[in-house]
């Protein structure tokens, strides 16, 4: 464990609870991309089967299990409790075009071809992708509460930090990740556009609008 | 050799 994983680890968190709090607070889950929720929860369910037969840490433990439940339960919100404020209609891209190469991904680049391997591999290169149905929607909408702009944010610099913990991990450890670090790069990556809207209006108190 | 470490990781 290192500092810049910490953080991340905390950022990650830290956009669950702003999320939660989100389609709390304004009681609907408008702006929220019900595909992408649902995305994560199969991308964190897929990697961490190995709590069932390999030991960590506690802290990996406990933080596996909020994740997993925490996905569940946003897309219990989303599906039943805020059903109505959800608006399928605006998210529309097809997350077939996501499992899919992710899928076959995982098939030809892994470490091992055993289901498990193949499984944590699939979850990696997901996520890297899961945001795009988020991002579509954004685009489509042309703007975003300011809170769902915190909840990205926080989700972007999560994987961002995992970079410098992984530079770390390779001058303290030896440790080289090349899956982890390509798909980490390519999550990375997709928040460029939406870090840089982020940074210049809504950390000045503006709304969050894409330029016509 | 399957860089496991990283399997520790979240």
């Amino acid at each position: 464990m290192n500092i810049f994983r910490l953080l991340g680890d905390l950022a990650h968190l830290a956009s669950i609870f702003v999320l939660i709090h989100k389609i709390q607070k304004t009681r609907s889950c408008r702006g929220i991309s019900f595909k992408t929720q649902a995305l994560y929860a199969l991308v964190f369910v897929t990697r961490y089967v190995d709590l069932l037969y390999h030991w960590i840490s506690l802290y990996n433990f406990v933080m596996k299990l909020f994740f997993m439940a925490s996905s569940c339960y946003i897309l219990y919100l989303m599906k039943f409790r805020y059903r109505p404020t959800h608006d399928p209609s605006i998210d529309t891209f097809k997350i077939e075009y996501l499992l899919g190469p992710s899928f076959f991904l995982s098939l030809i680049f892994n470490y091992e071809f055993s289901l498990t391997e193949i499984m944590w591999t699939f979850s990696i290169y997901l996520e890297s992708v899961a945001i795009f149905p988020q991002l579509f929607m954004l685009q489509r909408t042309g703007e975003a509460e300011t809170i769902t702009t915190h909840y990205l944010a926080a989700l972007g610099i999560y994987r961002a930090l995992y970079l410098p913990n992984w530079i770390y991990r390779y001058i303290t450890q030896d440790m080289v990740d090349p899956i982890a670090i390509t798909a980490g790069l390519v999550q990375t990556g997709l928040y460029l556009d939406f870090f840089y809207v982020y940074f210049t209006k809504v950390l000045h108190g503006q709304k969050f609008e894409l330029p016509a | 050799e399957a860089p496991r470490e990283s399997h520790d990781e979240l």
